[in-house]
């Protein structure tokens, strides 16, 4: 790998990148995925987040243009440069062109060039990492066409990419929930959460190496997010999915990027508005809406567009009731009531959580909603809580819905 | 001095841009001795050559054209 002259990088971990055209080639939905997918190959190797910006100016600008188009390397018409970048800085820095007479595609055809691919490789550029010799590499200076589904980045760009960022913060590494110490909640004392001994930590992962699937009725099993969608219950760690379904027994175990190829493991919290056909996955600070497979045009965006102040920088859980349309965030010891028919949150909170779910004292990893009952999942735990009766009714183990 | 065929003219040209937009080649268009403007292209030429892990002859062969005529970054390989 190399990087520039001196090294350029950005001094800060959250960077923003804003896209100010769109390709005729491609639906927009289409280059929102594959930008988004490339940012997401480069984050999850460091501690860099992106945020997407829709006005104004942010460090990575992004645009198409052919021929001369105000900075001095014009493009040269179909073939030959693809796109060029800039390194970090101010102004220019950071900013990627992509030469508009090239036919872009999402495809990994020979008739057009993968924009989620170039796009790895010029936002390479715009954090800092210049061409790399080393034939198969993302930085490679010669496009070369290759399945993009489940694609890894190679170990050279990792290196070069750490070289200048570092690795994943642990905090971030993957925003698994390992707990902090607790102190005693309103359980009982059974029932208290015991400090995680260090050897109960969650495995700390490489950047390369993903931490591997926990067994299904491991008794330490705890998840990231639940979700239903359509019917079915998605149970979410790390990069893994466990499906559990009414059209089928067992469960299926899947990855996420094999349902939503361009989202990167490591959700924080889900829940579906079942009446909208639409799932809201967040992670960090920012939320995407899918419906199915499909992610809907526009996202991922700051989870302050739903009404959470700039202090609430990731959340912890999520989960719609369907009948009063009401949707609640977990964060922390407290929660939001958001109205999904106003679209926005609703006035007099966050409340405590404890307040008004009594037996619930405690920061929430996950919220699932069934058949009138709110399902909270703290570490191994999950506590049964019947909206109507506002009562907490049963607790047991994370893993009871896999028929352990 | 043999007449270049037009087609070999082409590849010049293109290997010319080729260097100069990435491994820094600069020919001094005014200079008196073309030999050493031949020079600093071979020596540009070994240089990409050896960036793309190709056999390093300093000649402008056909493998070294078919390198240069791939699409790819607008980013230089090298730069000053």
């Amino acid at each position: 790998y190399s990087t520039f002259p001196h090294s350029p990088r950005w001094k800060k971990d959250n960077v923003t990148y804003r896209i100010l055209n769109y390709t005729p080639d491609m639906l927009q939905a289409d280059v929102e995925e594959a930008i988004a997918k490339a940012f997401q190959l480069w984050s999850s190797v460091t501690p860099l987040r992106f945020t997407k910006l829709y006005s104004g100016q942010a460090d990575i600008m992004i645009s198409f243009a052919s021929g001369f188009h105000g900075d001095f390397y014009s493009f040269d018409g179909p073939g030959g440069t693809l796109a060029h970048a800039y390194p970090p800085s101010s102004g220019i820095g950071g900013d990627a062109h992509f030469d508009e007479d090239e036919n872009w595609t999402k495809f990994t055809t020979y008739n057009g060039y993968n924009l989620f691919l170039v796009a790895a490789h010029e936002l390479g550029h715009s954090l800092g990492l210049g061409h790399s010799n080393v034939f198969g590499a993302l930085m490679y200076p010669i496009y070369m066409a290759r399945d993009t589904r489940n694609y890894r980045l190679p170990q050279d760009d990792i290196d070069g990419i750490q070289a200048l960022y570092g690795p994943p913060r642990e905090s971030s590494a993957l925003p698994t929930k390992a707990f902090p110490p607790q102190e005693p909640t309103e359980m009982t004392s059974a029932e208290a959460p015991t400090e995680i001994s260090p050897h109960e930590e969650p495995t700390q992962i490489t950047p390369s190496k993903t931490p591997m699937r926990p067994k299904d009725c491991d008794p330490h099993l705890s998840f990231d997010a639940i979700t239903t969608l359509r019917g079915e219950i998605l149970f979410f760690k790390d990069i893994y999915v466990w499906r559990k379904s009414p059209y089928f027994s067992g469960i299926e175990h899947d990855t996420i990027s094999s349902f939503w190829p361009s989202l990167a493991g490591g959700f924080d919290a889900a829940y579906e508005v079942d009446k909208k056909d639409r799932v809201i996955f967040f992670k960090d600070n920012q939320y995407w809406a899918v419906s199915g497979y499909r992610i809907e045009p526009g996202f991922p965006r700051p989870i302050q567009n739903l009404g959470f102040s700039t202090s609430v920088r990731k959340i912890d859980a999520a989960v719609h009731d369907p009948n009063t349309k009401k949707t609640y965030f977990f964060v922390g010891q407290k929660y939001w009531s958001f109205n999904e028919n106003t679209q926005s949150m609703e006035r007099g909170y966050p409340r405590k959580i404890a307040a008004d779910f009594k037996g619930i004292g405690h920061r929430v990893d996950a919220a699932l909603q069934r058949n009138g009952h709110f399902y909270f999942f703290h570490g191994s735990k999950q506590y049964e809580f019947d909206i109507k009766n506002k009562k907490l009714i049963h607790i047991t183990k994370s893993y009871s819905w896999f028929n352990c | 001095f043999p007449v270049v065929p037009e087609k070999e003219k082409e590849d010049i040209q293109l290997a010319k841009q080729y260097l100069e937009n990435f491994y820094d080649f600069k020919e001094e268009k005014d200079s008196l001795f073309k030999s050493k403007n031949l020079d600093r292209m071979s020596k540009k030429i070994r240089e990409m050559q050896s960036f793309f892990g190709l056999e390093v002859t300093g000649e402008l062969n056909r493998r070294t054209l078919d390198m240069m005529k791939q699409p790819r970054c607008g980013i230089p390989d090298v730069r000053s």
